[in-house]
């Protein structure tokens, strides 16, 4: 809160041998 | 400290993209990681795969090593490997992946850019300061940026002619002022008398120091002769009785040591009224801290009432200190780096051994109990593990024993 950023869920891109596929992380962001 | 504002944002469990090194690639491949545990800036780093085998498990400073947000190789074209011990365990490392990562947490995106912006500072060579002067601590000289390391200032003497009269502290330091302090607070000054002028000489803007607290003079305040503790400036070691000796303006005061101060007053110390390093009359005592008495004392032991008394003085007023504790989170037997403020060039391994509301006993791994210092826990001058490793400041090892003297 005091750093004013805020965890956001994200789609997170993930590309392995085996082909490209997203992810659902939390990452922090700054808050708008 | 470098990425300080964030470090909220990273904690244990978070998952990152790191180089794979377990792997016979001629390439540079990278694979997932999660920090499974945190000292200072270090992280130590298990692979995704290895579950809960902590063979594999390396440590690796965040604030150096390429460590990246999960989806970077993605967006950066890199290629993700699983470590080749770890490679034949699993068919479907999609759906394993998939698994494992969904709803934890990763790095912000933006995080090698925040490391990088953080580990900028607005001072630069030949930026001239007022500094206190090492051999007179009783009045400032002007000094120029030679160095500027994690935010540590390498200041040589104006006069010095070789580069070699300097000093060491950092850009938050009490002992640092714009160009001009000392005379707009009534402090001693030494003149320079520089024979040579130097181009690109700039005063440091004063919004670059650090701020000290407005305080109210007008009522009651220190005044001259009022006794009070002090951590001893040639001492660290030694909280001592002490004397307000004369009162500057802003909130200053030039306090003095009693039974070691030179006739002319050369080793007055210039402290702020908030500063941290000034305590009422018995605070050693309420606190269960060895006071040093003034050298000389015939009459041990020392008795406030007895000194102040003898003395003809007063203890400064209790409100006039600086009460605030904040919620600092050190505990005792933490490790941290610290510098020797005796030998301020000098970044140690040290420990904290006690703590005193808000003040560190702060000792160096190594050395004898004799040279443990006092520390303010918001001390510009104590940073976490790795922080040498991320500034590139030489970090000085624990003493060995022989190495001692």
């Amino acid at each position: 809160e005091a750093t004013g950023r805020k965890w956001e869920q994200k789609q997170v891109q993930i590309k392995t041998l085996e082909g490209e596929f997203s992810v659902t992380m939390w990452a922090s962001d700054d808050k708008k | 400290v470098p990425m300080g504002l964030f470090w909220g944002d990273i904690a244990e469990g978070v998952r990152v993209e790191v180089l794979n090194s377990d792997t016979n690639l001629s390439t540079k491949v990278y694979w997932i990681a999660e920090i499974v545990r945190l000292a200072g800036f270090k992280a130590l780093l298990r692979y995704e795969g290895f579950d809960n085998d902590s063979s594999h498990d390396f440590w690796c400073n965040l604030g150096v090593k390429e460590i990246h947000p999960v989806g970077w190789c993605a967006s950066n074209g890199k290629p993700l490997v699983p470590p080749k011990s770890i490679q034949h365990k699993c068919s479907n490392w999609k759906a394993f992946l998939v698994k494992r990562l969904t709803g934890v947490k990763t790095l912000p995106h933006d995080f090698s850019k925040r490391v990088q912006e953080s580990t900028q500072y607005p001072f630069t060579k030949l930026m001239r300061v007022e500094v206190v002067d090492k051999t007179h601590l009783c009045r400032t000289r002007v000094a120029l940026v030679e160095q500027v390391i994690g935010g540590r200032l390498r200041l040589v003497y104006e006069e010095s002619q070789d580069g070699s009269d300097d000093f060491w502290c950092h850009m938050y330091s009490p002992l640092i002022h714009s160009i001009g302090w000392s005379r707009s607070i009534g402090h001693r000054f030494k003149r320079s008398e520089v024979s040579k002028k130097i181009e690109g000489l700039i005063d440091a803007p004063s919004q670059l120091f650090l701020k000290v607290k407005d305080v109210d003079q007008s009522g009651d305040w220190f005044k001259d002769g009022m006794k009070l503790e002090a951590i001893d400036p040639l001492n660290l070691s030694a909280i001592c009785v002490a004397t307000v000796r004369k009162v500057l303006a802003d909130g200053y005061l030039m306090i003095g040591i009693d039974g070691s101060e030179a006739a002319d007053g050369s080793d007055w110390f210039c402290y702020h009224s908030t500063s941290p390093s000034i305590f009422p009359v018995g605070f050693c005592e309420i606190n269960n801290i060895e006071l040093t008495p003034p050298r000389g004392y015939n009459k041990p032991p020392f008795k406030w009432f007895d000194y102040l008394r003898e003395t003809c003085s007063i203890a400064a007023p209790v409100k006039l200190f600086n009460k605030e504790v904040p919620n600092h989170g050190f505990r005792e037997g933490m490790k941290l780096e610290a510098v020797d403020l005796m030998e301020p060039r000098l970044v140690c391994v040290a420990t904290i051994t006690r703590i005193v509301h808000r003040l560190l006993r702060i000792h160096f791994d190594g050395w004898e109990d004799e040279y443990d210092q006092w520390v303010d826990c918001e001390s510009p001058d104590l940073y976490p593990v790795g922080w040498c490793q991320v500034t590139g400041y030489q970090l000085q090892p624990p003493a060995a024993q022989s190495t001692r003297e």
